[in-house]
Parts: C-alpha cells; structure tokens; sequence
C-alpha cells in the first residue's frame, strides 16, 4: 500500500499568464513527480498540486522566489486518507 | 431475506463489490424498468457493468451517462450509484422522469475505470489511470480520456507512459474506451452522452482537442448554464459553464469530443464539487448533497433531451 505521510497539496494561485508558465514548467520537472490535480490552465482557475514530502521545501522555495501566491490545502494527506478510511469502516459497521 | 437495497449507504465510499452488489440489488428491487447489462471486461477481466433503465420498446432513443473514468474521483461513482437509485425510485412519481422514460432508455456505467478503482481501494489512492501494461516502460497504466478517436494524439495529452495523462499507444487502445465506444456504435440510437468527473464545478461541452466552437454552440452553452442554474438553486454550488478548451485547457482524446464528433449533439462532462478543500478527496459527507445537486442538473439536460429529438 503506498502511502503519502508528509505530502502535502498546495492551492496556487497565479496572477498572469508568466505565473502559469512558470507553473507548467514546474509540471515538466519529471523528478519531483509533482501530482497536479488541477492542471496550471489559465490564471482564472486556481492550480492544486500533490507535492511528495520529500519535494515540499524545494517547491515552496521555487514559488516563493517567484513571488507566485499559495496556500496549502492539505497539511499531511496521509491524515486525510486515513479519515477516509476510518469513516468508510465505521459506515460498513 | 433479500437485503433491500434501502440497506445501502448511499452517503459513504464502497469497495467496486459493494457497488456491484447494489447494481444487483437495484436490478432485482426495480425489476420493471431497471436491468443490469455487461458490455465488456476491463484490462484485468473485471466486468463492466451498465443499468438500463427502461419501459420497453426497442432500441429507443437512450441517453449515456458515466462515472470514475478517472479512478481516484470517488465521488463520481458515488453519485451514479445514488442517482441509479433515484432514477429508479422516481418512475412513476416525478412526471419528468416518468414521460422521460416512457419515451426514451438511459444507460448508466457507474464504473467506466474498474481496475483503477480497485487499485485505488488496495493500493495507491491517488491512481487515476487504467491498469493496463505498457511495453517498453515500467510505467503502468494510460489516461482513459486522453484515450479516445478525438484529436487523438494532439496536445494536452502525454506520449510518456509514466504521466498521469499518458495518451496510450493508439486510439481506443484502453479496452474500457473500447468497449463503451462500440456499444456506443452499436446501440446507434444514443442523443446524449454525459460524463461525471471531479473536480473544480465546471460543466463543459466540446472541444477540448481544438479551440473553435461546436456547431451547436448556442444550443449547448444555454443548456449547460440552464443546468448550472438548476445545480445552484438547491446548495448554491456554482458551476462554470464552457467548452473544455476555453474553460481549462486544451485537452486531447476527451470522450465528449469522441461523442460530439460521432453525432452525438448533447455532449457534456460535469466535473462535480470539491468544498474547496479536500479536491477529489471529498468527505463522504459531502456525498449526498453531491448527488443531489449534480441529479438537478442532469435531469435539467435529459428533459432538453427528451423534449428536442433530433
């Protein structure tokens, strides 16, 4: 079972279509095996992106060099999933 | 005694058995208009289950709706599950639904993507694509709407294996695409082609390979903000009305462009409400009112449907 202790999904939201391409540069960079839940489109939609713990201070340092606004959305998705979880057992009891 | 299918907990997540187990129930429970067809096996050999809702006749005009084509958004499967229930529970007292199917079939694939949804179960929650095996690559799996005759091959689509929107190595090569598309073919009667994904609330119609307007623009762009309206008007869930390419991004071998593209007019993908925290990993709480909402607006369609052969 893969888990994702410490990742974390940032909400970015980009002013201008510079923002978003720096974005989908970012999304390209292969070894950081960035998972984007909502792709970088255009500045109108906000980007959600699952970062891998152990990429979480690099991309943070990225946008933040880059002055690109976000929030983080899900601190640890691993404590998500095990609620999801937890809720789905306790319902099927 | 035969478990009613009351018994099922439509406000939380099901393993891809439990949810075969009430299409079962639904079939049994609902027995005049509601009966269960397979219309192929997924990469893996797990069945592909389809309801059929209908009063009779033969080969009357049918409306296609589908969910979990990308495994990892629960909530979609969810919803189908409760809107079979609904369809069925509402013949015979809500007179739209009633005069809907006393005049036309809907077909419901509550798991378009199986071996993902399993995988997501056992394995990896986060796993969006097929299961099928790539040669060459160690990577596993292609991008189900990325999969189909649209534009196949254009951009917004990967040709890497190991991307989560990985193309796949020729149209319709992903046996779940396959199959829904030759019983699509077969059929030969179908008006509307409707696809539940999540999440981000958008309602779009085509195109997503290209960015120039269908030909029924107009007609389609009044339907789906007439639709969104309906969304809003029970928990104020508001949904972006749009073509794929000018409302995300420009997206190859998407299933409404397949379906447009066929002649299939009223063409649209829901891609259902997050509550702007969790993304595709909805409460289950959030369940019902997703239903709920996403049941107005698909209801607001399938009476356009009914009311506008073509």
């Amino acid at each position: 079972l893969e888990t994702f202790v410490g990742d974390q999904v940032l909400r970015i939201k980009t002013r201008n279509e510079e923002e978003v391409k720096k974005l989908q540069l970012l999304e390209s960079l292969e070894h950081l095996e960035l998972d984007f839940w909502i792709n970088p489109s255009t500045p109108a939609l906000p980007v959600d992106v699952r970062i891998p713990a152990n990429s979480v201070q690099a991309v943070k340092a990225f946008l933040e060099s880059h002055g690109i606004e976000y929030s983080i959305l899900i601190e640890d998705l691993q404590v998500v999933l095990d609620k999801e979880k937890q809720d789905m057992a306790c319902s099927q009891q | 005694k035969e478990r009613s299918s009351n018994s099922f907990n439509y406000g939380t997540y099901h393993s891809l058995d439990s949810i075969y187990a009430e299409l079962d129930h639904l079939a049994s429970e609902y027995s005049n208009i509601v009966s269960k067809l397979q219309i192929g096996k997924s990469y893996e050999k797990r069945p592909l289950y389809v309801l059929k809702f209908s009063t009779g006749g033969s080969n009357r005009p049918a409306i296609w709706i589908d969910a979990g084509i990308h495994s990892r958004e629960w909530v979609t499967q969810a919803s189908a599950v409760w809107i079979a229930k609904k369809i069925a529970s509402d013949y015979g007292k809500d007179l739209s639904i009633t005069s809907l199917l006393n005049k036309m079939d809907i077909f419901l694939l509550p798991v378009t993507n199986p071996d993902g949804y399993v995988f997501t179960h056992t394995t990896n929650r986060m796993w969006r694509k097929t299961r099928s095996k790539n040669q060459g690559s160690p990577c596993v799996g292609v991008d189900p709407n990325r999969n189909w005759d649209a534009g196949f091959g254009g951009p917004g689509a990967s040709s890497n294996p190991c991307s989560d929107s990985y193309r796949g190595p020729s149209a319709n090569s992903e046996v779940e695409v396959k199959s829904v598309v030759n019983f699509i073919k077969n059929h030969g009667n179908i008006q509307a082609f409707l696809t539940f994904h999540s999440y981000s609330q958008l309602l779009m119609y085509p195109y997503g390979y290209k960015c120039t307007e269908p030909a029924d623009y107009a007609e389609l762009d009044a339907l789906g903000r007439a639709a969104a309206s309906s969304i809003r008007s029970l928990y104020g869930t508001t949904f972006t009305v749009g073509s794929i390419c000018s409302t995300i991004y420009q997206a190859s071998g998407g299933s409404i462009d397949w379906s447009y593209d066929y002649g299939i007019k009223y063409s649209f993908a829901f891609e259902l409400r997050d509550t702007g925290r969790y993304g595709f990993l909805l409460p289950a709480s959030q369940i019902i009112p997703t239903a709920e909402e996403t049941w107005l607006g698909l209801k607001k369609i399938m009476e356009h449907v009914r009311d506008n052969p073509y």
